[in-house]
């Protein structure tokens, strides 16, 4: 092994070290199963109602904030995709450098084949989960979702 | 030196083996699949 | 050109995902998944099946890294439903001979795993500085779990799957997969993988175990002989020894069969961690306290048990090496390799690399030498003690020191002879001519690593522990340098004075040397060579 496989080893080891593995990324989270289930009685619905949540129709009730939760916390699933059509529906765009929502307060200042220029509400996920306003934002189309 | 290895978080004077909780090289304390959460229904329902 | 079949295979995972999170998902419908996909041909023919795993191992991984910012259980989803797709494919999957349906099944397995060490490669190599081992120990930590949940009462099966995994993590050791390492270490140590292999119904799984183990020592080498610790490396050096705790505590014959092979890999600078190792004895022995006073170590029975070695200890002798020792332990007459054994030892520069500890001394060799010579020494006592008592009358088999061989007895009453020459068994001997030679033919980095491997043999009572003890003591008493009796003290102390644990048969030799009235200790100079030295003796003399 010559010495630049040396210096190969050292900086992905500093790779790897910067990824220390977690509790989270080797345990599953253990959901509480009830050990003894209390029997319901029969006249509710033994279980979640099929595909209510499978359809678009469901989503349209929902409102924004419900939707923004389903995108952010139901990650990777069909729901997330079906809220992600409804908001889309709903005029907002997702960003995908600032990874949330975005919707036009007003019409843009400029409009060029590149970005849009104005006034927006984007969506605050990571602070006090709340929409907010941003004047003069130019958000760029390589950016679009 | 060295160091002391007792500071490593095994129990070490363990009577039962240790791999059984060994959650990783990497952090310490048992898994969370062994801290079964336990839910007790308070007695004021029973 | 197959993005289009790419992009079909992929929205088949993301259908699978789909079905993965429904809460109401079960067997049942994961076997219509199955039975979907197979009729749509994804799992015919090695080449779109390949394409279809690899595309589902990319997929979850780039799952991962899009996700990881906002919500870590999320974030695995994909990979979750990898594990599963996985998991219920080969629980589906069948010998199409209809014969050997477990072989088919760890052989299938075998496969998807070799697909997704081949897109770990590819994102270690590509992504570099970026490449994230998570989502890769996820995958890994997950199908072991599923598949210990699944398969361990069928141990034959088990463990052929266990060896399926342990032969992945070779390949995907840190020497290979420097960006891994943390992630691999996690794995191999992982509770559904370690001690299920360890457990392995007559130590099959030790031979496998010990080469991924040696994987780990042996990339750990550049880092930690090179002194100052980075963060990387002390985490690394503290996870290690965190397993190797494990290992001493629940797996301490494992640790015993093959200290020699992780000797030869663990730097003499690491001596707590070599200690470890050392320290291991069989849980069905109780050790003597080595402080009791007055202790008869030759009434042990044990130390004339000779201890498993697994290790293949002869392995780094060359041929050469190895035919001149035997005909010289089987003539003793004069041989040229006892003139040359600076050079026949030295390390051949060409084989000089990071991995090699930086010593100019081929390390496993010297190793080899000392213990493949000792065996010999031990099996020829053992013959001309046979023959003693064969010719002597009955009566004296115990001799006056009541001890039934009295060679370790006589031995310690031969050393104190006035003419300094010494009757006892172990002197005047084939195995102790090479020994004094090694002493006198090296320099002093040579001797020091020619001690520190007689050293390394003093571990639990046994027959090696004895002999070698026995042989460190009288290359001492013998040797006219006081150099030589510093270093044999300093290859002694500097493996007590460190933090615990100590091996036995290391604390039974240094308590003999500076007990023992024979051996002069304290008349020595360099006991008062520098105040700090004295009072370091003086503190391990007073704890001894």
């Amino acid at each position: 092994l010559s010495k630049d496989v040396g210096f190969f080893a050292i900086q992905m080891l500093e790779t790897s070290f910067q990824f220390l593995p977690e509790v989270a990324d080797t345990e599953r989270p253990k959901y509480y199963t009830p050990k003894n289930p209390y029997p319901t009685p029969s006249y509710y619905p033994q279980l979640p109602p099929p595909a209510l949540f499978e359809t678009s129709a469901t989503f349209e009730k929902f409102d924004i904030d419900t939707l923004f939760f389903i995108f952010y916390y139901q990650q990777g699933t069909y729901q997330q995709y079906l809220a992600a059509r409804e908001l889309k529906k709903q005029s907002w765009r997702f960003h995908k450098k600032y990874l949330t929502w975005f919707q036009r307060h007003e019409e843009p200042k400029a409009i060029t084949d590149d970005y849009e220029q104005g006034t927006y509400i984007y969506f605050d996920y990571e602070g006090a989960w709340c929409q907010r306003k941003k004047t003069d934002f130019r958000f760029e189309y390589k950016f679009l979702e | 030196l060295g160091r002391d290895l007792t500071t490593l978080g095994l129990s070490l004077n363990s009577a039962e083996p240790l791999h059984g909780t060994f959650a990783s090289p990497w952090f310490e304390g048992p898994t969370s699949s062994d801290v079964e959460a336990e839910f007790h229904v308070p007695a004021c329902y029973n | 050109d197959n993005s289009v079949l790419r992009e079909q295979l992929a929205f088949i995972f993301a259908e699978w995902i789909r079905v993965y999170q429904l809460p109401t998902s079960n067997d049942k419908d994961y076997g219509a998944f199955i039975n979907s996909i197979q009729q749509q041909g994804v799992l015919k023919g090695e080449e779109i099946s390949s394409l279809f795993f690899r595309v589902c191992t990319e997929m979850s991984v780039e799952s991962y890294i899009k996700y990881k910012v906002t919500n870590t259980a999320a974030a695995y989803q994909g990979v979750d439903a990898f594990v599963k797709l996985i998991v219920t494919l080969v629980k589906h999957y069948s010998d199409p001979q209809g014969v050997n349906h477990s072989g088919a099944k760890v052989t299938y397995l075998t496969t998807l795993l070799s697909i997704i060490v081949l897109v770990l490669a590819q994102a270690h190599e590509q992504r570099r500085g970026q490449f994230n081992q998570k989502p890769f120990l996820r995958l890994f930590s997950g199908l072991l779990t599923e598949m210990m949940t699944s398969y361990e009462s069928s141990p034959a099966m088990y463990f052929q799957i266990l060896t399926a995994f342990s032969n992945t993590f070779h390949t995907l050791q840190p020497l290979v997969f420097p960006g891994f390492t943390y992630g691999w270490l996690s794995l191999i140590s992982h509770r559904a993988f370690m001690p299920k292999l360890l457990l392995a119904e007559n130590g099959k799984g030790w031979a496998s175990f010990q080469k991924l183990l040696v994987c780990l020592l042996r990339f750990l080498i550049p880092f930690l002989v090179g002194g100052e610790m980075r963060d990387t490396t002390r985490e690394l050096y503290k996870g290690t020894l965190r397993v190797l705790l494990v290992l001493l505590h629940d797996f301490p014959e494992f640790l015993c069969d093959y200290h020699f092979s992780f000797c030869d890999v663990i730097p003499h600078s690491c001596i707590q961690l070599r200690n470890l190792i050392l320290s291991a004895f069989p849980r069905n022995m109780r050790l003597p306290d080595p402080f009791t006073p007055n202790l008869k170590v030759d009434l042990l029975t044990e130390i004339h048990q000779p201890p498993r070695v697994l290790s293949d200890y002869t392995s780094s002798l060359t041929v050469t090496l190895k035919r001149d020792v035997d005909t010289y332990l089987r003539t003793r007459e004069q041989a040229p390799f006892l003139e040359n054994l600076r050079e026949i030892l030295a390390m051949d520069p060409s084989n000089q690399d990071l991995y090699s500890g930086g010593s100019k001394y081929n390390v496993p060799m010297i190793n080899s030498l000392v213990l493949y010579v000792g065996v010999n020494g031990i099996a020829q006592l053992h013959a001309t003690s046979r023959t003693n008592s064969d010719a002597a009358a009955p009566a004296s088999a115990a001799t006056e020191n009541g001890t039934e061989n009295g060679t370790a007895q006589e031995d310690s009453n031969a050393v104190s002879s006035p003419q300094g020459t010494s009757s006892s068994p172990i002197a005047q001997t084939a195995p102790m001519d090479i020994f004094q030679r090694l002493l006198m033919e090296l320099d002093s980095e040579g001797r020091y690593l020619f001690l520190s491997a007689i050293a390394n043999q003093l571990r639990y009572p046994n027959s090696h522990t004895h002999y070698f003890s026995r042989v460190l003591l009288y290359l001492f008493f013998e040797a006219s340098q006081e150099t030589i009796k510093e270093q044999i003290t300093r290859v002694l102390l500097e493996r007590l004075i460190v933090n615990r644990p100590h091996p036995w048969g290391l604390l039974i030799t240094f308590i003999e040397l500076i007990k023992n009235p024979r051996y002069a200790f304290w008349d020595h100079a360099f006991t008062r060579i520098d105040p700090d030295i004295e009072k370091l003796f003086d503190s391990v003399s007073r704890s001894v």
